[in-house]
């Protein structure tokens, strides 16, 4: 399961 | 990781004359059945829908679409993060490879990422990024 907020994301990208 | 590469890459051949339904199939099992490997598939879908050929691209996103019906959270998740979202926007958006990106592609990323808002409101993600989109002018109607 992945848990909000302590994910390995990467920051949104401006379009 | 190899099956997975082997059947995006017959889903997306440019030889097929139509979309490979078996070969989908296939990719979507493979998921369903080993979710840890959800990532690795949104790895390969995304390298196949930055490809220059319109075909490719459009069933790599067709691949994509049934994964979303077809496999579960572990993968819906996978969608919902920045990470893949990011490759999406850099195809429609004019400051990355939106001039680039064949017409029918970008339509077709544009109205998947609507559809998921909708279908996956727990992938809140997915409608920051198109809500991004649209502020930015990228998303018209």
């Amino acid at each position: 399961p992945v848990i909000r907020g302590f994910s390995d994301d990467e920051p949104l990208v401006v379009a | 990781t190899t099956s997975l590469e082997a059947l995006i890459q017959r889903a997306t051949s440019v030889s097929n004359q139509g979309p490979d339904t078996a070969a989908i199939d296939a990719f979507c099992g493979l998921i369903n059945r080993e979710p840890e490997c959800a990532q690795t598939a949104a790895k390969f879908i995304t390298a196949k829908v930055h490809s220059l050929q319109e075909w490719e691209a459009l069933q790599a996103l067709l691949v994509l679409e049934t994964c979303m019906k077809r496999c579960g959270s572990v993968f819906h998740a996978e969608v919902g993060k920045f990470r893949f979202l990011n490759e999406l926007i850099k195809l429609v958006s004019p400051k990355y490879l939106g001039a680039h990106t064949p017409e029918p592609v970008r339509r077709r990323v544009l109205e998947l990422m609507y559809t998921w808002t909708i279908q996956y409101p727990r992938e809140s993600k997915i409608k920051e990024a198109y809500e991004m989109l649209k502020k930015q002018g990228v998303v018209k109607e």
